[in-house]
Order: structure tokens, then sequence, then C-alpha cells
């Protein structure tokens, strides 16, 4: 989902 | 990738260096608070849990062993090196009322009920106010050195440009992680009055002074 990707973030 | 969370990630990291080469190059650790250190320990400890299992960049894995790497460090020199400069009298605010609370709330709300996903809420709540011992400790000491002051300028400031960030992403790919957002804004809040001393005093080189 969208919030997956937040885990891109440090 | 964006140029305000990369201005943020490389003000974060020169906080994080600014702060280890104060406590080295003093052999000393007064005014600076162990306690956040260790939260920041463990917000990166908890946060970063997918180094191994997911690579997202050089870049990425990078920086996180950076940041785990500094973290530890610090709290090295904080409690076992320079141990003898650490200042107990002050550093006194009970981490654990922020720890239970924000465990708690990375139970109840969070994007996905599984472990990495909880530790990895539990990490973006205590980052938002893993800082107040530190600013506690300013205000009872009444005064912070300069080089701390920078310290925190750059650590509010990463945050406040991961906002920026946030609205940039929003609007350019219709991304948005609301837990990270609210904590973020939670986390640059707390440094306002910060950001208010330091911008009228620091910079025109006198000592801040928290009113205490």
């Amino acid at each position: 989902g969208a919030e997956d990707q937040a885990k891109d973030e440090l | 990738m964006n140029v305000f969370r990369l201005v943020g990630d490389l003000s974060h990291l020169l906080a994080i260096i600014m702060l280890l080469k104060k406590i080295w190059s003093s052999r000393s650790c007064a005014g600076i608070s162990g306690k956040s250190q260790l939260l920041f320990a463990l917000v990166f400890t908890t946060r970063y849990l997918d180094l191994f299992t997911s690579f997202i960049s050089v870049y990425n894995t990078s920086m996180k062993v950076i940041y785990i790497l500094c973290a530890y460090a610090t709290v090295y020199l904080i409690y076992v090196k320079f141990k003898a400069t650490y200042d107990h009298n002050h550093d006194t605010f009970r981490a654990e009322f922020l720890v239970v609370p924000v465990g708690g709330l990375a139970f109840l709300v969070n994007h996905d009920f599984t472990p990495l996903e909880i530790l990895w809420t539990f990490s973006i709540y205590l980052e938002s106010v893993a800082i107040m011992p530190q600013l506690f400790m300013i205000s009872k000491t009444g005064e912070a050195e300069s080089i701390t002051s920078h310290y925190l300028f750059c650590l509010g400031g990463y945050r406040a440009l991961y906002i920026i960030n946030w609205l940039y992403r929003f609007y350019s790919e219709g991304f948005f992680d609301l837990i990270a957002i609210v904590a973020g804004c939670v986390q640059t809040i707390l440094y306002c009055d910060f950001f208010y001393l330091y911008i009228t005093k620091v910079i025109y080189g006198q000592k801040l002074s928290l009113p205490a």
C-alpha cells in the first residue's frame, strides 16, 4: 500500500 | 528522493557527527542528555531492523548503518568512556514516561499489526519525543553551549525539512504516511521554542539560555 513506500525514508 | 529529504538527511547526519565530534574532542559530555541519546539509539535500532532484509539503495543502507553506529558510539562515550563527565543531576527526565506510552500507542495506532511494522511505528513515535530529556536538561541548567545549540538546530531542522518532503511527495506522487507526518509535526513543534531562541540569540553570538 501507500504506506509501504514510507520505508524508503530514513 | 527529493532535495528537501536529501538536505534533511544531511542535516540529520551533520547533527549526529557534530555531537559525536564535540564529545570526543572535548572528552566530555557535560550538558548532553544521555537519556536522549539512548532513546535515539533505540529509535534507530527499532526502525532499521529491515537493514538486512530489504535493500532500497546504497544511500539508504549506508545512512542507516552510519546512524546506528554513531548513535551507539555516542551512547558509549557518554555512559562508558566519559561517564565521569556525565551530568546525572541535570539529566533527570523520566524517559520511561516517554517509552511506555509510546509503546502502547504503537500497538494501538499502526498501519499493520506485524512485529516489524509495530516496531517501526514505535520508532516513529519515540523519535518525536526523544529530544525532550535534552530540552528539559537545558531548561534545568538554564543554558546550552553553542555547539549543543547548533546540534539541536540541525536535529530539529531535519524533521522540519521532512515535513516539506512529505508535502512535496503528496503533491507529486500522491504518497503520504499519516503516522510519520503527525509524529514529524509533533517533533518539529517541540523545537519551536528552541528555534526562536536560536534564531534570536545564538546567531548573534550570545549563549542560548532557555527560561528555567
